[in-house]
């Protein structure tokens, strides 16, 4: 502030020594700081505060990355994990039928699906199994060839294959149906094991637009 | 506005940032680790007197050296360096309850001076 007829007090005055300086600074900044909080000293904590509630108010304090659309319009990323119901099977081939809930088909788009089943392999046998794949949708009986996939089995165990556009549309759609049909050397020394603790499963995933969740079970 | 730097005695803007842990407050002040206040020192002369933020600007200096002339005698000096721009302090705390709070205290640190 002015004061009439001398200079202001940032402009000149009685020179302080640093120290002095940066303790009337100090105390002008708490003073400064209490007055606006409306505070007269500063608070006591009387009990602890919890890690996870201070870590929600940082959350929510510093809410969606900054250019990220409104919460409603933006689109979720889902995994959706199917187990396969087990249709007609023989020895030379695996049928695997797959199903999403009315209220999940239609409304997401699959970016990616892969499937999953157990090779048991017989003792002695081993080498490279290749694994044709016919798919079929929901709106088609007739199964197609969709892919020819060498897999090299040299144990007992998961394998996986990624699953291509016509199985995703289908995936999508709410039901798909694969059928495995192993070739080559090992496939008469091998089994797609479906019991319970092996069965097959196709893990997918998703994007889901709008409000609509999908809960993974 | 100007920064001070080193032996200028012009209206400027020093910096001076407060540790919220230096001052044992950093125990009930969650966010941000200080304030950053800053603070305007220096001289104003009278020639460079006007509309605050706009001092270092030379054409105004000019004007204001004119005005300066006509005038002098009468303003009687007074012109201060002052805060031209401020911006709000964002604070996250415990209040006396415990109780996490956030507040934009509007003002609280000073951006640039110039001469009132």
């Amino acid at each position: 502030t002015c004061r009439a007829g001398s200079q202001c007090p940032a402009c000149g005055g009685p020179t302080l020594d640093l120290e002095s300086q940066r303790e009337l600074l100090l105390d002008l900044a708490k003073r400064s700081i209490l007055d606006k909080l409306h505070l007269s000293q500063r608070p006591t904590l009387s009990r602890p505060v919890s890690r996870a509630a201070l870590r929600t108010v940082l959350q929510r304090l510093h809410g969606p990355p900054q250019g990220a659309p409104p919460e409603a319009n933006r689109a979720q990323d889902y995994e959706i994990i199917s187990f396969a119901d087990t249709g007609l099977s023989t020895i030379n081939q695996t049928r695997l039928d797959f199903y999403l809930s009315n209220r999940t088909a239609g409304v997401m788009e699959v970016q990616q699906a892969s499937l999953m089943f157990f090779v048991q392999l017989l003792p002695n046998a081993s080498g490279t199994l290749k694994m044709k794949v016919l798919v079929s949708g929901s709106h088609n009986t007739n199964l197609t060839l969709a892919t020819r996939r060498l897999l090299e089995v040299d144990a007992s165990g998961w394998y996986q294959l990624l699953l291509g556009p016509d199985a995703q549309a289908a995936y999508s759609q709410g039901h798909l149906t694969l059928e495995l049909v192993p070739e080559g050397q090992a496939a008469q020394g091998s089994v797609i094991l479906l019991g319970a603790a092996h069965r097959p499963f196709v893990a997918a995933r998703v994007r889901v637009e709008g409000k609509l969740r999908v809960r993974r079970r | 506005g100007i920064d001070c730097q080193g032996g200028s005695s012009m209206c400027c803007r020093q910096e001076f940032f407060v540790d919220f842990r230096e001052i044992g407050w950093h125990d009930w002040i969650i966010q941000p680790e200080g304030y950053a206040m800053n603070f305007c020192t220096g001289q104003c002369p009278l020639h460079v007197a006007g509309m605050p933020g706009i001092a270092a600007s030379f054409h105004t200096a000019v004007l204001n050296l004119l005005k300066a002339n006509t005038v002098a005698g009468t303003a009687g000096g007074g012109s201060c360096c002052v805060p031209t721009t401020r911006r709000p302090l964002s604070l996250l705390y415990y209040d006396r309850d415990s109780n996490i709070v956030k507040t934009d205290i509007p003002d609280m640190v000073v951006e640039a001076c110039g001469c009132s």
